[in-house]
């Protein structure tokens, strides 16, 4: 809940969440990929 | 903090006033959260220009493309992607009188807050913390009620004319005596809208080639009618003494720009109470700085009248000033009165001139007669005059619940804006996101606030406001208070690092 | 642009911007510092010299309807602190690109461009200029 109001998600629409929680998503799965192939 | 000790001199009375500051992670996060929000908002205008989603907003059709644009695409933009997602807690239509509990209209909305659709249910007796009622006159019973009630079957409703000309009833001169003798000044002038009687009198007291100098957070009505008036106007910070008498002192030394003319007047424009920052106008000194600068001081006492003060006077009262050291003492029934419109005290050679200068005196219909009689009822009430201490107990009332209203709240760990006897109770959220959310959890939990947003208010200091009441009793205060404390603890607005020790 | 966390909240959007790019698995680290850089530019002249008027209301009667946000900042005082921080952050990215491209001439051409669209706008002498 506390996730929702501080990224303020919480004034948005379900499917603008939806997108923005699969970017999210997206960029620390590639963050994490980088990060282990650079390693 | 702002704290002046009352130790001889210019204080009577100790003068405790905080800002807290934003937390900086706070204020990074709000930041972030008006990015997305204006990133998705984007997405959103996107999809509206491609039609892919249906625009609710108000557009030119297709065949009006050509002309002049009607709308200011841009300047909506906040409405429609910021404002439009949580405006479920702005504009909530209440079927009662204003009082300490109200009863709100339930209505729900099927397309995120485009449009509303009434469910027919009312909810009853919910907590009023939202309305200017300072003083619980917003009343339909009782005895300014029967006394409007009567003046309305005696005089009508409707005036239809101005004061000068055939509408000038003998109640508005009983109400105008009444007020000189309120407010401890030679003579008074009512008019029948608050805002107006700013907007249009400045302009009948300043022109070109004089000064106003205007506190920062000044009410959009006495910016309208600095403007109008043509005056030269210079902002000075916030309840800051330093930053006006430097300009005072600038204005003298310099005069007018280019031709360094003196002023011909130099009118300093506050407030008593600035009702979003729940601060009280440090008088005094200003005071004392008009009469070393020999400027004028244009005071608008539209919360302080009423709400301040052992005798309800105003912030003259508080501060134990006298009234005549204040050029203009302007003010509203609205908040203290239970009542609508403005008035304008001062001397009597002031008085007669605007009476027949003011814009209000020779343009605006005269206030309505029952208007009229609820204010004089309830000002006779709180000056005693109708032979009962009610007015006196509901200013004491008043301040009390003010003192534990901010002390409670203090103590719970929330960031309280302004001055600890102002009944303006400004609570910070920050977030965007917080407004919403406050103002939806406290409403299914049966109270009704105020919740503040940019861009009235600055970008990092979103806030809930509430407005204390006398009619307020000790068990709503205390429900009240549990309440915001749960959704405070649900939320994490809890921010201030200043502990205060029950 | 000069009230309490908005300069630091700046710097940690381009922090987080050059984050996001970097966990591009297939892009070099000069690609990402450019794309940086030419993002950053790019969204600063949108934002700050592009659209006019103000995404509100404002009750100055549309005094500032046809203003940029960098002509309506600080109420066109020039030379404030924010100005300021405004005109050294592109440069100062500017610099930090140029060393991690490691002076490459076509990365050079692409930066040095892309720095002299923000920073033309913002001198004094253009201020209104259309």
């Amino acid at each position: 809940y506390q996730y929702l109001p501080v990224t303020a998600l919480y004034m948005l629409e379900p499917w603008e969440r939806t997108v923005f929680n699969s970017l999210l998503i997206s960029v620390a799965g590639m963050a994490v990929y980088t990060g282990y192939v650079f390693m | 903090v702002r704290h002046i000790a009352c130790n001889g001199g210019l204080y009577n009375r100790p003068f405790n006033e905080s800002f807290e500051e934003t937390p900086m992670l706070v204020a990074v996060l709000t930041y972030m959260g008006y990015g997305i929000l204006t990133i998705f908002g984007y997405l959103r205008d996107f999809l509206r220009e491609w039609k892919i989603e249906k625009c609710h907003i108000a557009r030119e059709r297709e065949e009006q493309k050509d002309f002049v644009p009607l709308y200011q695409d841009f300047e909506n933009f906040y409405t429609r992607n910021l404002y439009m997602r949580i405006r479920d807690s702005w504009n909530r239509p209440i079927c009662s009188v204003p009082g300490a509990k109200m009863d709100l209209v339930e209505r729900v909305s099927h397309d995120y807050n485009w449009t509303f659709e009434y469910t027919g249910k009312v909810l009853k007796d919910v907590i009023n913390l939202g309305s200017y009622n300072y003083l619980g006159f917003a009343e339909n019973t009782g005895v300014c009620a029967e006394a409007a009630a009567e003046v309305t079957k005696k005089y009508g409703v409707g005036v239809s004319s101005t004061r000068q000309e055939i509408g000038n009833l003998d109640k508005h001169e009983e109400l105008e005596k009444l007020i000189a003798k309120f407010l401890g000044v030679e003579s008074a002038m009512a008019f029948g809208m608050g805002f107006a009687t700013n907007s249009m009198n400045i302009p009948a007291l300043v022109g070109k080639g004089c000064l106003i100098l205007s506190d920062e957070l000044n009410h959009a009505s006495l910016v309208l009618g600095a403007r109008l008036s043509r005056s030269t106007i210079r902002v000075f910070k916030h309840n800051n003494i330093q930053s006006l008498e430097k300009l005072l002192r600038d204005a003298i030394v310099h005069g007018q720009p280019r031709t360094h003319r003196p002023w011909k007047k130099i009118l300093i424009v506050v407030e008593g109470i600035y009702s979003m920052e729940g601060s009280i106008v440090q008088l005094p000194e200003i005071v004392a700085l008009k009469k070393k600068y020999k400027a004028y001081l244009y005071l608008d006492e539209a919360h302080s009248i009423g709400a301040l003060g052992p005798n309800g006077r105003g912030v003259v009262d508080y501060f134990g000033l006298d009234p005549r050291d204040v050029d203009v003492m302007m003010g509203t029934f609205t908040k203290s009165f239970g009542s609508a419109g403005g008035y304008i005290g001062g001397k009597k050679e002031l008085m007669d001139y605007l009476r027949t200068h003011s814009h209000s005196a020779v343009y605006a219909t005269s206030m309505s007669p029952p208007v009229v009689e609820q204010i004089i009822a309830s000002m006779k009430c709180i000056m005693g005059e109708d032979g009962t201490t009610i007015g006196r107990e509901r200013v004491r009332q008043l301040a009390e619940n003010t003192t534990y209203f901010r002390r409670r709240l203090q103590e719970m760990g929330f960031i309280i804006y302004g001055n600890s006897d102002s009944p303006v109770v400004p609570m910070m959220l920050y977030m965007p996101a917080k407004i919403g959310a406050f103002g939806r959890e406290m409403l299914k939990r049966n109270i009704g606030v105020v919740v503040v947003g940019f861009p009235a208010t600055p970008i990092i200091e979103s806030r809930a406001r509430f407005c204390i009441s006398a009619a307020h009793t000790k068990e709503m205060l205390d429900m009240a208070l549990s309440v915001i404390s749960e959704v405070g603890d649900l939320l994490h607005v809890k921010y201030s690092r200043r502990r205060i020790l029950p | 642009m000069n009230s309490r966390g908005m300069w630091l909240s700046y710097v940690l959007g381009i922090g987080l911007l050059h984050v996001i790019l970097l966990s591009i698995p297939f892009a070099s680290v000069p690609v990402v510092w450019t794309l940086t850089n030419l993002i950053h530019n790019m969204c600063m002249y949108i934002f700050l010299h592009t659209v006019k008027g103000t995404p509100f209301e404002t009750p100055d009667q549309g005094k500032c309807r046809l203003l940029t946000h960098w002509e309506q900042m600080d109420y066109g005082i020039q030379f404030t602190a924010s100005r300021k921080f405004l005109t050294i952050t592109p440069i100062v990215l500017y610099f930090l690109t140029s060393f991690y491209t490691k002076y490459d001439r076509v990365h050079f051409v692409v930066n040095t461009v892309s720095l002299l669209t923000v920073l033309i706008p913002k001198l004094p002498q253009l201020h209104g200029v259309r």
